[in-house]
Formats: structure tokens, sequence, C-alpha cells
């Protein structure tokens, strides 16, 4: 519950919520592919990811190695921008998990579904990038049972119950709301 | 030492496959639930909240062998899965949300679920907002083992569609976790059709049927052209079955010729009749019998308790099954017909030799939907021999049983939830 001290409550801070950065451009497109396993990070082995000395070469360097971006030996960041090819198989591979249309660019379409409302588990679990995409064939479940119609053809006697003779009854499986039992309330 | 999606494989849990993400599920049936109390949402009461829960938690218990309790006063580190709401950096996780929009939650597999307060969450039905339902149904599926499906109708798929009332968790999904955890077992007490006359808006006269299978005071629907049961089953036998024992019965007759049309239940010593109209339990029918009536009144020769029977109107007999004797009793000449009982055995020969289920049956059933007779025992059910077939083969012995077969393959999904989720 919201701390508040006013009897009118007038000292909670309703702040507004703060709403969660657009996807906007490719540089967060490629964020949120990379957070939902389209993208595969750039593969740092664990003892490189800080700020540190490393000895490469026999030359002792100070180098600082940030996530997401190629590290050069002088340190100088350089743009990963030029993992193009990378960008474009993330989107393409986010479009069709999607179902839009696999153009491999940032459309409207993909900028769309990527700010929709979603579950924060990436879409692509195993690290070997393996997509989980659903193989099942689909097949529907057979409905066994359309209205069953009840035909007794027995050579009973004297007609000793409705279905005995040779008149059909048509017994029907009822699931419509008219059946009496009562449903759980959901 | 915090939990991660991708790395967690706690101690405590078996995994059944190294490495491969899709099979890791829980060891065990029971599991523990609980809203921590750092972490309710400032947006619905408390009480909500963990309606919402026990709701999404009892739906994956309706279509999975899991049972599901929720605890608030074991040792935190003793509860299977923690449920909690945060904005921003929040719990100790290591992934902070967003803000509202976008990621409205995450979950670790057989951990955690986390909700972003910063999404205005809903409760059923409302219309608006984002189900709060819908979404831990979702993330309880990660919990236990499922990835995200790309698949429309799946509960499993990363994007949240608004708010379809009555959402529910499809065939494929039900497959999906019966694969990590098998599917639903059990005995039942008894199954049968309930027939009803209705009139048409015509006036013509149809007769309909619900298939019902109870477990002792509980009972499920089967809506056999979906093959499952009814969402929202089980639900207690005193909701549905007015005037009938709550703790349920030992079997159901229907006795169906012209000029009688009564439907019995069978308890331990005593009978009621059920007054479809009325759908209740008579105290007093139209022929002046009052109930419950002693099984030896109505029936006399027929010994109680029963393990079960039905009515065959091929022959107007009710066969009643006691231990490995069956008893035929005729409705026209109200006695046991001569040279009953039988061995079970006998009256229903195994079709395969030793394929039979020899006694102490838990379920006759006449089924309208598979115009047959089966009977089951534990969680295998024998066929009896149809007219048809008898007609094409007339060497075979009447009443023969087929070779049996499991229960949840020719019926599916009908499972268990803990008793203290079964009254929603």
């Amino acid at each position: 519950e919201k701390i508040f001290h006013n009897r009118d409550h007038s000292d909670v801070d309703v702040h507004a919520p703060h709403h969660a950065e657009l996807i906007v451009d490719t540089d967060t497109a490629r964020q949120f592919l990379s957070k939902y396993g389209f993208l595969k990070p750039l593969r740092l082995d664990e003892s490189q990811s800080k700020e540190a000395d490393y000895i490469l070469g026999g030359e002792r360097l100070h180098m600082r190695i940030q996530e997401g971006r190629s590290a050069s030996r002088t340190g100088i960041e350089t743009d990963v921008s030029a993992n193009i090819p990378d960008l474009i198989s993330g989107l393409r591979q986010f479009q069709v998990m999607s179902g839009l249309p696999e153009t491999g660019v940032f459309d409207d379409a993909t900028k769309a579904a990527m700010n929709k409302p979603r579950c924060g588990v990436p879409d692509r679990l195993s690290p070997t990038g393996s997509s989980v995409k659903d193989n099942s064939t689909g097949s529907s479940v057979k409905d066994n049972s359309t209205g069953s119609s009840v035909k007794d053809n027995s050579t009973g006697s004297a007609p000793a119950d409705p279905v005995a003779s040779n008149a059909t009854i048509n017994i029907t499986d009822d699931q419509s709301d008219r059946n009496l039992k009562p449903a759980s309330p959901r | 030492q915090k939990r991660h999606l991708l790395t967690l494989l706690s101690k405590r849990r078996s995994k059944q496959e190294a490495g491969n993400l899709r099979q890791i599920a829980f060891s065990k049936q029971l599991l523990k639930w609980r809203l921590i109390g750092e972490g309710y949402s400032s947006q619905l009461s408390i009480d909500d909240q963990r309606y919402i829960f026990k709701l999404a938690f009892r739906m994956w218990s309706e279509v999975s062998p899991l049972d599901f309790v929720e605890d608030v006063h074991s040792p935190l580190a003793e509860i299977d899965i923690r449920l909690g709401f945060g904005t921003g950096r929040h719990l100790g996780c290591t992934q902070a949300f967003d803000g509202a929009g976008q990621e409205f939650a995450h979950a670790w597999f057989l951990g955690d679920i986390h909700f972003d307060d910063d999404e205005h969450f809903t409760a059923p039905n409302t219309g608006y907002g984002i189900s709060l339902l819908k979404v831990a149904v979702h993330e309880i599926g990660h919990v236990l083992g499922l990835p995200h499906i790309f698949r429309p109708g799946s509960i499993m798929q990363p994007s949240y569609l608004p708010q379809d009332t009555g959402f529910e968790i499809d065939w494929l999904d039900r497959k999906a976790i019966q694969k990590l955890y098998g599917g639903c077992r059990g005995h039942f007490s008894t199954v049968f059709d309930w027939i009803r006359k209705e009139r048409t808006p015509y006036g013509e006269v149809v007769v309909r049927f619900n298939t019902y299978f109870m477990r002792g005071g509980w009972y499920w629907m089967y809506e056999n052209r979906n093959n499952r049961t009814r969402y929202g089953d089980p639900v207690a036998v005193q909701m549905g079955w007015h005037g009938v024992p709550s703790n349920g019965v030992d079997a159901y007759v229907h006795v169906w010729t012209w000029t009688t049309d009564a439907a019995y239940f069978f308890k331990g010593t005593q009978y009621w009749r059920y007054d479809g109209e009325n759908d209740e339990a008579f105290t007093e029918d139209s022929e002046g019998c009052r109930y419950p009536r002693l099984i030896s009144e109505g029936f006399p020769g027929v010994p109680s308790p029963i393990d079960t029977a039905f009515y065959d109107r091929r022959d107007s007999l009710i066969y009643f099954f006691k231990g490995k004797d069956v008893y035929a009793f005729h409705v026209g000449t109200h006695a046991v017909v001569s040279g009953y009982p039988k061995k079970i055995r006998e009256a229903f020969p195994a079709l395969v030799p030793g394929d039979h289920p020899v006694g102490h049956l838990d379920a006759a059933y006449l089924s309208y939907t598979h115009n047959a007779v089966f009977l089951l025992k534990g969680t295998r059910f024998w066929r009896l021999l149809g007219t048809r077939e008898q007609r094409l083969k007339p060497s075979l012995p009447r009443n023969s049983l087929l070779p049996g077969k499991e229960v949840d393959q020719q019926w599916f999904d009908i499972c268990d939830v803990h008793k203290t989720n079964l009254k929603m």
C-alpha cells in the first residue's frame, strides 16, 4: 500500500509509472533482439568481461571490454554496426517467430511487434540459439462424438424399451449451455 | 545466490537431461507456492492477488498430474515457487523491469515469478488492462519447464494478447506439459452418461446426454466432442447432484424401458432414485417408494455394498458386480436370474486369455458416444464385444471382453486438483 500521512492521502506520490523505453531505432532494436535471444551477444570469455590490464602478444595493454561491442587492442571501441548481417538475421528470426513478413528490415510492423507487452523470458532459450518453435503438426484432435445416434438393432422380443424396436432415437452428446449440471464459476 | 533463468539447475531438483532446457521439470508432484510479503502489488487487494494465483495454479493442475498448494507457513526455503511484484530493480533480481509497457513479467525454470507492478494488472474478465490471471498462467508454464511457443492459441506465446475472456489451456499446451510430467491417471468410483429428454421449441422431444466421471466426492463432466473435461472441473458431487451422498457413490444405473425411466445411485447398502425433472434425489417417487432405500429391498437377492453396475437394455438385465461375482437382475421379473451369481470371468469372458479385470471393478459404463459398455478397473478399461461385432463373429462368446487399454488413452485430461483448490 502506498505510504501516506495526510488524512486525504494528498501526500501520496502518485507518481506516473515510468514507461518502458520504446523500441524506435536499430540500436534499441538490437538490445531487444539480444535480450530475447535473437542475437548472440558478442561471445566474450568470462575473464575478459571487465576493465583490466591484459597481456596480448607480449604487450601490456589496459583495456576496457564492454559487452555488446567489439573491443580492439587499443581499447578504442569500434562500432559494431559493422555487424549488420547479425542484426538482419536477428530481425528475420524475430519476424518469422512473430508471424511477420520476413524482410530483415526494422520496419513499422516489426517495431510495433517489439513494443507490445510481453513476457521477459527470452524467446530462444538454449545457448546454441536453437529456436523454440512449436513444431507440433497442429493435428487437430478428431472429434469422436457429434451426436451419435443410438440405434438398437437387438432382436429383443416385445419392445421392452423405446430403443429395442426398430425405432431410432437420436441421443446427442450435449455440451450446449443447456446441460443441467452447473459448471464451476469459471 | 540469485537464481538465473539459463543457469538455474538447483541442487534440490533433478533435471532430466543436461543441456536440453526442454527437459527441465520438477521431480515431485506436489508443489508449494507463496506470494511473498515484500512482493505485494499496489494495484489489487492481497486477497485478489492470492485468489488469481490460486486459480492460475489450479488451471495447470486441471491438465497435468501436478498439484499446487499455497503455503504461507513453511520456511521460505521450502517454497518451490515464489511470486512477487516489483518495479525497476526488484526483489534482488538481476533483470530489472522496464516500466509500464513491454516486459510485464518474467520467470525462472523451477523457480520464481516476478510481475512488473508498473503494468496495469487487472482481475479476470474486467475487459481492460493486463489480465493478471493470463500472465500468471503463462509464467507458471515457464516455471514448470515450458518455453515460449509460437502458435496462435497457445498460452505460452511471448506477447500478451488483449484479454480474451475465458481463455483456457488448449489441447497442444496440455500435451506439452504432459510431455514433461505425464498424463493424469487414477481410478474412478463410477462413470455414466446422464440422459434427459427435452422438448425443442418446435415441440419435438429430443434426448440428450452428458458424460460424467466421478471420483470420491468430486466429478468431471467429459466433453466427448472436445476430448477433454469441462473447463473448471472437477467440482463437488453435492454441487451438481443434490441429495446424492456428498462423498460419492459406488454405482449409477439407468433403467430405460417403455414403462420405466429410472436413474439410480448406489452407495453402501442403500440406493437413491434421481429426479431428472427437479435435478435432485427423490425422497419419495411416484410409486410411493421412499429414498434412500435398502438395496436388498429394491433389488432382492443382490448383495451390498456393490462395486458397480450397469443396465443392459438388450436383455433388460441389471448386472451388479461384487468382488469376482456378477448378479443379473431382471427388471421385469424383479428377481435375480437363475444361474446367477456367476464369476465375472464366466459371464464376461476374456477374448485374449489372461487379459481380464477378474473382479473388484471400479465402474461399468454404458457409453452412448461409443455405443459400447466398458468395465473400468484402476487405470485400465475393457470394452464389451458389441452387438454388431457379435453378429459378424457369432463364434465369439457373448459379452466377451476385448483386450484392456489405458483409460487415459481414450478419455483425456481427467486430472485431480489439490483439495485446497477444489472449491474455487
